[in-house]
């Protein structure tokens, strides 16, 4: 049993590698994630709610196939109109996928456009460092709503996302409607929103890429602040920041090299 | 080649085919002994901790992973397809191609399977990549 044992664990056994070996293996590693070289993020970026989102993903694929399968984090909220309108339908989106990619939020501005009052908030994403070769399957925009304690519960309010077509210096943006839905003052939790279109526009035009506008109203059509009708935005608490996520198929066969 | 009109067979002929035999078998018994000590192809461990390479700040998950490799002898894979008298062709057909490579079988993976790495980008985007074929899952002689 000695031997048997002594061989098992020396298989096991990895010790520190040399300098030389290290980079050997880094540069070996690198070639095989297919990255010119190791990424170096900002660290603040760190705990945001993408990351958090993606390490769940992660999670939840790598439970995949155990007998009671893997929810998809982050249950969307119910709308007024009923069960989340989950954009992608069913689990089998993440077996499909090859790749998921999480994007951080580039800009953020709260804007009262005069003469007409009107509230709205404005994403950016970038999509232009997504690897050759991946088609997206399925896109979506999250963005958190809080509960906002000094609201009647059967307050509602509209909620409309739309894909920014064109700025122009002197009037408000062209604007197309991408969704537009009717929410409880009093729920909580994540709104999601489906991107697959405008993701595919932005991939093969990056620069018709301007970005979403996201408004709202009262029942009665008047614009209101979002933060005042608690959705979370830059300012608010890093693990329910807006984020925006894409779901991926290869469209090549990516053959490994002998090594 | 057979020589014509030797009626006698030359004793000190069956002599000298006796001792080239013998040298055969032994040269046989050396090999296949040395074979035993060269391992037979298998499966072996390696693994790669990304803590190790220094790569814990923009690789999220996994914290490293079992990166098996194939090494070991090879004896031709004497299979359904490929019997004794199938192989000879083969090695026949080769020698006759190119005399100087003598076809030797490798020991190389016969299954893979994937493993999926979440890690961020440089613009602090997180990326989450199926790698399919990354991992050695069975070796054997090709």
């Amino acid at each position: 049993n000695f031997t048997l044992d002594n061989e098992v664990h020396s298989s096991f056994i990895h010790r520190r590698l040399k300098s030389q070996e290290r980079r050997e293996m880094q540069r070996e590693i690198l070639s095989i994630l297919g990255l010119p070289h190791r990424p170096r993020p900002h660290l603040h970026g760190k705990h945001n709610a993408a990351p958090m989102f993606m390490l769940d993903l992660y999670n939840a694929m790598s439970t995949e196939g155990k007998e009671d399968g893997y929810s998809y984090p982050y249950k969307p909220i119910f709308t007024t109109q009923g069960p989340p309108i989950a954009t992608l339908q069913d689990n089998n989106f993440l077996n499909d996928a090859d790749m998921v990619m999480s994007f951080v939020n580039l800009v953020e501005r709260d804007t009262e456009f005069l003469p007409v009052w009107r509230h709205h908030r404005e994403f950016r994403f970038d999509l232009s460092r997504i690897p050759e070769g991946e088609a997206v399957t399925t896109a979506e925009f999250r963005i958190y709503k809080g509960f906002i304690h000094e609201r009647f519960d059967n307050e509602t309010f509209r909620i409309s996302v739309y894909q920014v077509l064109e700025e122009h210096i002197d009037r408000e943006s062209d604007l197309f409607l991408l969704d537009s839905r009717v929410i409880w003052a009093a729920e909580d939790g994540w709104l999601v929103f489906d991107l697959t279109v405008t993701s595919n526009q932005w991939v093969l035009n990056p620069g018709h890429n301007l970005g979403l506008q996201l408004a709202l109203e009262s029942t009665d059509g008047v614009s209101v602040n979002p933060r005042l009708a608690g959705l979370i935005g830059r300012s608010g608490p890093q693990n329910k920041q807006p984020f925006m996520v894409a779901f991926f198929k290869a469209t090549e066969v990516h053959l490994r090299s002998i090594r | 080649s057979a020589t014509g009109g030797a009626k006698q067979r030359n004793p000190n002929r069956s002599k000298g085919a006796n001792k080239g035999q013998e040298a055969l078998r032994v040269a046989n018994i050396a090999e296949n002994s040395s074979a035993d000590q060269k391992q037979a192809c298998k499966k072996h461990e390696l693994y790669v901790s990304f803590r190790d390479l220094g790569w814990q700040d923009w690789i999220i998950a996994p914290e490293g992973y079992a990166a098996y490799y194939c090494e070991g002898e090879c004896a031709f894979p004497l299979n359904s397809y490929m019997n004794a008298t199938n192989h000879a062709i083969v090695q026949t057909l080769v020698h006759l191609i190119n005399p100087d490579t003598i076809p030797k079988p490798c020991c190389a993976p016969t299954q893979l399977h994937a493993i999926s790495v979440l890690y961020f980008d440089d613009s602090s985007n997180v990326i989450l990549k199926k790698y399919r074929n990354m991992v050695v899952r069975a070796c054997g002689c090709h």
